[in-house]
């Protein structure tokens, strides 16, 4: 069993991973990953002697066979599907980014309520009527909600999702929704990178 | 020394013991903490016990006390003044989202280089022209910069920035940025939340 802590890393690894081959790096060390990433470098070699002896000491990690190794471990390598409800400033924030590619999420469409964004698109994603969330649901196996709306709508929006076979969400908003035991949520809340940040910044006032 | 994973959860407490705070409940348990943040109870007891003797078996803890002494302890009694740089989807969309107040974080303005864009405001926040930034920075005194401006823009940006005195960078273009060793750096990448449920879907696919 890999340790959570380790989870979080691995795709920052796999991010740093996927821009050296873009730049065309054959070969990194332990010490190339750890300063990119910003983790101490034991750390780095602990975190990647969990799959197997990738590295040849003093030689380094071959980007493109480690690369292979992490996305298949991980699960990049196979696509998930996703929709995205909630087509406002951060939802159409986070279809453009390209950063999810990378791992292999596909968004097949947004939807929303508000009559005028329905029947355009953003980032080649089309906006659809929430009206037709079910059934489109229904006919393409969609694995992955992520849910953008204000919080009143966030519960409802997520009781659509697990009646027609979500199988994970992925929430913004800040509430704690209520779903069956099965169904994986993660609550993403961008205060809490920022609340970390402040704890450097006033123990650096107080020392 | 605190542990890091141990620093990130403590925002998420926070968070929780504020939403019960403002609906009026005066005691919780470590199960009731764990539950609502999705950590095991024995890790929050542990996370807690580091800052001292908070809760009373049976009793369970004082929510505005654990808050208070949290607060103080991370830095989320002092406020801490912030800009915010790229007025666009991810940048508006950060600037109206209500839980940094939790953490005391005050965005005094945007700044952008779209002439449409300047001068006009976004939940009470200015959006002033980029060529008066080094200028505003030396006026007021801001700790923290916020880059959510396109990659290729970023470099640049992170160098005005460090040129006048900021503290800490909050980055979401993803490039890594060079500046000064005592400059604070957080990369956020909301791919990698995404990246740790693909894993999970991925594993109950494979099990
Ligand atoms: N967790 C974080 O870090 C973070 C950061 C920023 C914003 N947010 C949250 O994300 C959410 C969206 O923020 P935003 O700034 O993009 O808001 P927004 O108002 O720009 O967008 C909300 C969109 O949801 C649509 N909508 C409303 N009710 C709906 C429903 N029942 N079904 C489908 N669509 C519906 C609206 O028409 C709109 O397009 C909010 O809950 C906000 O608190 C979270
Ligand atoms: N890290 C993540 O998880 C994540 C998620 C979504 C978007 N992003 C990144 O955030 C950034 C913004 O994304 P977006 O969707 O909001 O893009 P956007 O195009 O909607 O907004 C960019 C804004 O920056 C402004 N700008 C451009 N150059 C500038 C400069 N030199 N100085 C000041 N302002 C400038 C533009 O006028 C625009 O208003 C991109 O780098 C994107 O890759 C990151």
């Amino acid at each position: 069993e890999i340790p959570r802590p380790t989870l979080e890393r691995l795709p920052l690894y796999y991010r740093s991973l996927s821009l050296w081959r873009e730049q065309g790096i054959i070969t990194v060390s332990s010490v190339d990953i750890g300063r990119d990433v910003g983790v101490n470098v034991v750390q780095v070699r602990k975190d990647l002697a969990y799959f197997g002896e990738f590295g040849r000491p003093g030689v380094g990690y071959n980007v493109e066979y480690l690369m292979d190794e992490l996305g298949k471990l991980m699960g990049f390598t196979t696509e998930t599907k996703a929709v995205l409800i909630g087509a406002g400033r951060l939802g159409t924030a986070v279809v453009s980014y390209g950063g999810f590619k990378r791992y292999s999420v596909k968004i097949a469409a947004m939807f929303d309520t508000d009559k005028e964004k329905i029947g355009t698109e953003v980032s080649d994603v089309p906006i659809l009527d929430m009206a037709y969330l079910p059934q489109f649901l229904g006919e393409n196996e969609i694995e992955l909600g992520i849910i953008t709306v204000p919080s009143l709508a966030a519960q409802e929006v997520a009781d659509i999702l697990t009646a027609n076979d979500i199988k994970a969400i992925w929430n913004f908003a800040p509430v704690s929704l209520q779903v069956p035991e099965e169904i994986k949520v993660r609550n993403e809340d961008l205060a809490v990178g920022l609340a970390t940040l402040c704890y450097f910044l006033n123990k650096e006032k107080k020392d």
